[in-house]
């Protein structure tokens, strides 16, 4: 078994990787990590050797395929399901977007309180439910992500009840923060906020 | 009439100042700015009490204030219009949005392909006009900011389009990256990329 030690240090290893990714890198050299942690060269590659991994010479470690690697040293899970609570605009919008597909998010529960969508099909046979049924089918389907595209004075309410049904993250699109338990992950959207990055640069380049 | 350094360094503060608002930072003083900046923190007072702006003692400046005060001393642009081309469920979830209002971002114009939507009223006396109009219109009515939210395949013509229309910046929501002309800003959404720092700070969490 993996000492604690080696864990620890995978586990930030695999952290300067996302970020370098999110940073639209895709290639790095143990040197970068290195440089980034604080740590030695030497010992990032003996780790991820003892592992298989052994990077190009010259080129480094390639890090989606190295991220992969950690996420099945460590047993992370990698395949998400979802659901989304309010299925109007913004909810059939990301119901129907192949980007999370591609990421490996599948789509597992769709609710809404309006008699008029409840039992309508939506593709991959699901149905969109009464939200009546919100904590019963998060446990039955063991749903880990709960995306919130209601109104906004509904959003604390429903995030309290994903929350006692056992839901791992949740993702607010609405203009009302919640709040959650510190064991609960939490990720606001506010598309305004890539409005005014655009603005800004329109105005620097000006 | 400003001196050019100053110009030059009032866009340095403002810059600086906007990286501390992204970050959430609501209060900032002349020395953390001057940390940032690797300036002193007097030539930082001296530069900006100069156009009435003096902080508080002991809490700094308020960093959206300040902003605001740097935009009127550059005559930066602080009222935006923008169109949205494809209003589709993710358009029309962005049309209904009352957080772009309240960033002062204003919806001049929206454009579709698909007849049975042309000539609909959304509100404020906006129509849904024939994309066909879309240069026309943006010229017309001096719009900044062009949104796509259209099937993928169409995004690399209508962005195209809007730039030889005179447009300042994008914003693209469709899932085929578009590529712009340097004195066009380009903003990217991609949604999946919060699901993915969700899924991320759950997988570190258990
Ligand atoms: N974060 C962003 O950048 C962004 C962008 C656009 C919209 N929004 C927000 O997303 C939300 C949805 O926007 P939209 O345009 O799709 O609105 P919408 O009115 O089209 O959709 C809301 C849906 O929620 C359902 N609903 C209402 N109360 C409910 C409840 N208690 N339980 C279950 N379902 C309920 C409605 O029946 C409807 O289907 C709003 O809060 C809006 O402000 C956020
Ligand atoms: N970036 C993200 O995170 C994200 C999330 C959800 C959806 N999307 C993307 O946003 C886009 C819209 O998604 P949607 O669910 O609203 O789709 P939709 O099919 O509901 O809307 C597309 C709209 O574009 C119109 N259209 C098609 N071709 C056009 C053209 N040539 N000129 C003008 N209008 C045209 C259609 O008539 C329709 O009204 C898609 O590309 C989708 O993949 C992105």
């Amino acid at each position: 078994n993996i000492p604690k030690a080696t864990i620890h240090r995978l586990t930030r290893y695999y952290r300067c990787l996302e970020r370098f990714l999110l940073n639209g890198k895709s290639n790095v050299s143990s040197k970068e990590m290195a440089n980034k942690l604080n740590i030695k060269p030497s010992q990032i590659r003996k780790d991820l050797s003892y592992f298989g991994e052994f990077g190009k010479r010259g080129v480094g470690y390639d890090v989606r395929e190295l991220m992969l690697s950690i996420e099945n040293i460590l047993g992370m899970k990698k395949n998400w399901s979802f659901c989304i609570v309010g299925i109007g605009n913004l909810g059939l919008a990301i119901a129907n977007y192949p980007g999370l597909t591609k990421a490996r998010f599948k789509l597992k529960g769709v609710f809404d309180n309006d008699k008029s969508k409840i039992g309508i099909g939506l593709h991959d046979d699901l149905v969109i439910q009464s939200v009546n049924e919100l904590e019963k089918t998060i446990k039955e389907r063991k749903i880990s992500i709960g995306v919130l595209t209601v109104p906004g004075k509904y959003a604390q309410k429903l995030s309290d009840r994903m929350v006692s049904a056992g839901i791992d993250g949740i993702i607010n699109f609405t203009p009302v923060r919640v709040i959650v338990p510190k064991q609960v992950m939490l990720e606001e959207i506010d598309i305004s906020i890539s409005f005014r990055t655009l603005a800004f640069q329109i105005n620097l380049n000006l």
